[in-house]
Parts: C-alpha cells; structure tokens; sequence
C-alpha cells in the first residue's frame, strides 16, 4: 500500500 | 437579486458525502463551487454556468454558505421530478431554496440562513496529462463498486487501447479492464482510493460519460460534463511505501 497524499501539496492555496 | 433554477438536483447528490458545507460562488456568468474533501486529499470543482438554468438572474457577486448535508435532504425528499430555484436578495444572510414538483404543481419553500465557511481557495495548475480517456460513465461506477466490494485501492494503467484498473488486498486482487479510443502520450500507472472513486462516481446520472486525466504522480482528474458545465474531481495520488 502506498503512502495517500494530500491535495494540497499538489495545489497550493491562493 | 439573484434568482436560478436547476434542473439537475443529482448533482448535489454526486458531493454530498465530499464535502459537508460550502459556498456557492454566484455571478452573472454563473454559479461556482471549489472545495476540498472533509479528509483534504481531493478537490471538487463544479461550474454551472447561466445559461443552463431557466430562468437565471444575478446582478452582483454573491457568496452563498450552504450545508450540503441540509441541501441533500430537502433534495433526498423532493424526489427525481423537482425542479430546484435558488434565491437570494439584498440581505445576504438568508436564500430561499424553492422546490417545484412539475407533475403535481406542489411548492416547497425554504427559507435558509447562510452559513459562514473557513475555506481555503487552492490553486489548480494547468496540467498536461500524459493520457485522457473518455469512457461510459455507467461502467466506470460498475467497476469502482465492484472492485470496492472486496478491495480499497486501485491500480490505474493505461496503455494505447486500454485501460486497466487494478487492485489488491487481504483476500487476493481483481481487475477491470476498457477498451478506450484515446491518445497517450505515454504509458501510466497510479494508484488512488477505491473509496473515493466509488464517491465520484454518483455523478453518474449527470453525464453518460466520464473523462479520465491521468498522470504519474499528480492528481488524477475525473470529470462529468453536464449541460453548461461539468463537475471535477481532482484526487491525490497514493505514492510510494
């Protein structure tokens, strides 16, 4: 099983 | 004063057990809702914009804060007939929710008090997948529910003619796999939560088909059109041990 990332560390806040 | 009515009352149902409360963007061009999960590992994107409500009116920027859990119930029990009016006008601590049911001529008004939400407003980059497959949507829900029954997690690879979604747990592994018409520009593979998807796939109803974007390593995107607009679904990926 791998590890589930957030969003946000895709997608930073405005 | 802003007035929309909305015959696609599904798509509450598609975000309801995403997201507990949010606002509702509203503009002259439209209505636009951003949002994380309750659990901050996906994005819903929904952008419905003017010209698909009958009739639908805005004359200045409104931020409506609206419980999505209380939405879904006054939906829930309108059944599938009901026409949904949002309105709102100079005082923006209320809206009124006003459902229609066509055949019986029956109306229900509700009068809601806006909620106030601590949201935090993500910026989402223009990304080029390295595929883009469009498959039925009915059958994307077939699989996510199925393989959900037994396993949590899955396995997305996509090669030039299909795409294949696999998965494994305690009690062995499964696999689903669709022929598709889309141009990669390279093979793929990432996982994501079975469980997340299956929440995706309510949208079902909106759209007869779904568009997947993927990538290694960023976010997946599945996306529903639905008439003058769509709904977005960015999920993080599971990496790594």
């Amino acid at each position: 099983q791998g590890k589930q990332r957030m969003i946000s560390s895709f997608f930073a806040p405005k | 004063l802003f007035h929309a009515r909305f015959e696609q009352a599904g798509l509450v149902d598609a975000i309801k057990d995403l997201i507990q409360d949010s606002d509702f963007h509203c503009r002259d061009s439209g209505i636009a809702l951003r949002n994380m999960d309750n659990s901050q590992v996906a994005v819903v994107v929904i952008l419905l914009e003017a010209g698909g409500f009958l009739p639908y009116h805005c004359d200045r920027r409104l931020n409506l804060g609206i419980s999505l859990t209380s939405l879904t119930k006054i939906v829930h029990y309108a059944g599938d007939e009901a026409t949904l009016a949002l309105k709102a006008n100079d005082n923006p601590d209320t809206f009124n929710l006003v459902l229609e049911c066509l055949q019986t001529g029956c109306i229900i008004k509700y009068d809601i008090k806006s909620r106030d939400i601590d949201q935090e407003h993500l910026e989402i980059p223009k990304t080029d997948y390295a595929a883009t497959i469009t498959i039925p949507s009915a059958e994307f829900q077939r699989i996510c529910r199925n393989l959900s029954q037994l396993l949590e997690s899955v396995a997305n690879e996509a090669s030039e003619e299909r795409i294949k979604f696999s998965s494994s747990g305690d009690i062995g592994s499964g696999s689903a796999t669709l022929r598709h018409n889309s141009d990669l520009t390279g093979p793929i593979a990432l996982t994501i939560s079975l469980k997340y998807l299956v929440n995706f796939s309510k949208a079902t109803a909106l759209s007869y088909s779904v568009t997947l974007s993927l990538s290694s390593e960023v976010p997946q995107l599945v996306e529903y059109k639905v008439e003058s607009g769509f709904a977005r679904f960015y999920f993080a990926p599971q990496i790594g041990e």
